[in-house]
């Protein structure tokens, strides 16, 4: 079977969505099949992946709520090995209606993405991708917990800038909750550094601070803020296709080496 | 009586928590009175504003479900004329609490804000600011539906970037869903494009994009990307008290007298 990683982090725009679908596009490129879920009601990653959202019948809110067959959601990219279950604007309402006792039982609202994307729980996934890659929203809302609760893992971009710092811990103290309440097993597979700019003192100090604080937490791949990133997605495509040789486009290829060295040896 | 202004974008890390704080800071720097509410659980602005989370006792919390009076959750900032509703880790499950009718009644849950600072649908404000500026967590929750709720109009940053045009249709339908349903007279009062970077190309697209779609309801002032205003934060004070001289500094300064300009003349 494979494994399901969430991408989170409650901060906006630190690089959830450019991390999953950069990451995914680039273990993609080493011959992985790897599923991005959009389960943000923005939709960022279906754009980046060219999917246009008019196109979209099936998504992932039908994971949640519908309690749909994952392969019936599944749409193509343009990349070989990568595919995704687009967003749609339907999951702006998907919170409140798992709250809804009529429409979803309460001790079942937490776990919809686990039944959906593997039957049950500890079940092993079995969905034919190697890995899956979950883009959370920004919030520790009940979409974002239930993709700690389908997840063997959580990859967590921080930004190199202040403020990154401070929603860790509350991150962390949820991640915590969820493991101590539902899911002993579920574990932090790393922190990604993000739009690190050596020229901008502040960011050396916070990726000091950050490797200080968390040690082997964080990978030693460090994600340079690269114009060609931030223009990738109005082209519909992931940095790894709009230039590949870019050093976005290197630091995300060296980031999947090393995710794959964790996912060996843990 | 005052004028309350929601600072908005369900996309994240667009510049909401620093445009609250720098645009209050200089509102406050010309002699008006000024709170900015921290209702994001991550609690930027109260950093942002000197506030340690250890120190806070009554919070945004308190407003939202506790029902208390306004004046007893205010706290001082280092500024002159600037106070702030600070947030706290209560706010976190704030969302959920609003949503469970053992606690909140259906029809009032959306009303909560703003009933705790007009006291009721159509009441002028009359808490003794001349301007209340709400900071609003990246999502369309109840928390920033509270918000618009208890709001006479918003105040929407948006990121020189691609993808962050792409959310504006997602808020501004909600903005339309709000007034249609229940505050006809709730506006924009505009959208402050930030982060600009004159050396990439990307930056003065969507910026002439931004202008085309939306025209007036976008204000002259750009906020340009500033290393001063990202520093600012870890000294927990406004960029206008960190360095007052710099382009960060100026240009909210500028934003101010515009905004006061568009309040006398809407
Ligand atoms: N390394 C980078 N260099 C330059 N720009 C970047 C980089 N990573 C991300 N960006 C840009 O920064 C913005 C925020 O990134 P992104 O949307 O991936 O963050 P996010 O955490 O998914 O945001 P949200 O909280 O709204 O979901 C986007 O415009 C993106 O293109
Ligand atoms: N004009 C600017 N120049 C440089 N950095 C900026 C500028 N505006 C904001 N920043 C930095 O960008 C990051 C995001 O800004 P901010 O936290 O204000 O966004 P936000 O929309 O409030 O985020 P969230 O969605 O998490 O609430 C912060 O680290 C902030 O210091
Ligand atoms: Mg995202
Ligand atoms: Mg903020």
């Amino acid at each position: 079977g494979g494994r399901i990683l969430a991408v989170a982090n409650q901060k906006g725009g630190v690089g959830k969505t450019t991390t999953a679908v950069n990451l995914g596009a680039a273990l993609a490129s080493v011959g992985r099949r790897v599923l991005v879920v959009d389960l943000d009601p923005q939709g960022n990653a279906t754009t980046n992946l060219g999917v246009l959202k008019n196109d979209v019948e099936k998504s992932s809110y039908w994971l949640l709520i519908g309690n749909t067959d994952l392969q019936s959601v599944i749409s193509d990219t343009a990349i070989e090995n990568l595919y995704v279950v687009p967003s749609s604007e339907e999951l702006v309402g998907a919170e409140a209606e798992l709250l809804d006792e009529d429409l979803v039982l309460k001790e079942k609202r937490r776990f919809m993405m686990r039944d959906a994307l593997r039957g049950g729980a500890g079940h092993p996934f079995s969905g034919g991708f190697d890995y899956v890659l979950i883009d959370c929203p920004p919030s520790l809302n009940l979409l974002t917990v239930n993709a700690f609760a389908a997840s063997d893992a959580i990859v967590v971009p921080l930004q190199c800038e202040f403020l990154a710092l401070e929603g860790l811990k509350q991150l962390l103290q949820t991640i915590n909750l969820i493991k101590k309440s539902v899911h002993p097993t579920l574990e932090v597979q790393g922190v990604v550094l993000t739009m690190f700019d050596r020229s901008v003192k502040l960011s050396g100090e916070v990726a000091d601070d950050a490797r200080e604080q968390l040690g082997y937490l964080v990978y030693d791949t460090l994600i340079p803020r690269n114009v060609k990133i931030a223009e990738a997605p109005s082209h519909g495509m992931p940095v790894l296709q709009y230039d590949p040789a870019c050093s976005g486009s290197r630091s995300y290829i060296k980031l999947a080496a090393e995710f794959l060295q964790r996912e060996q040896d843990p």
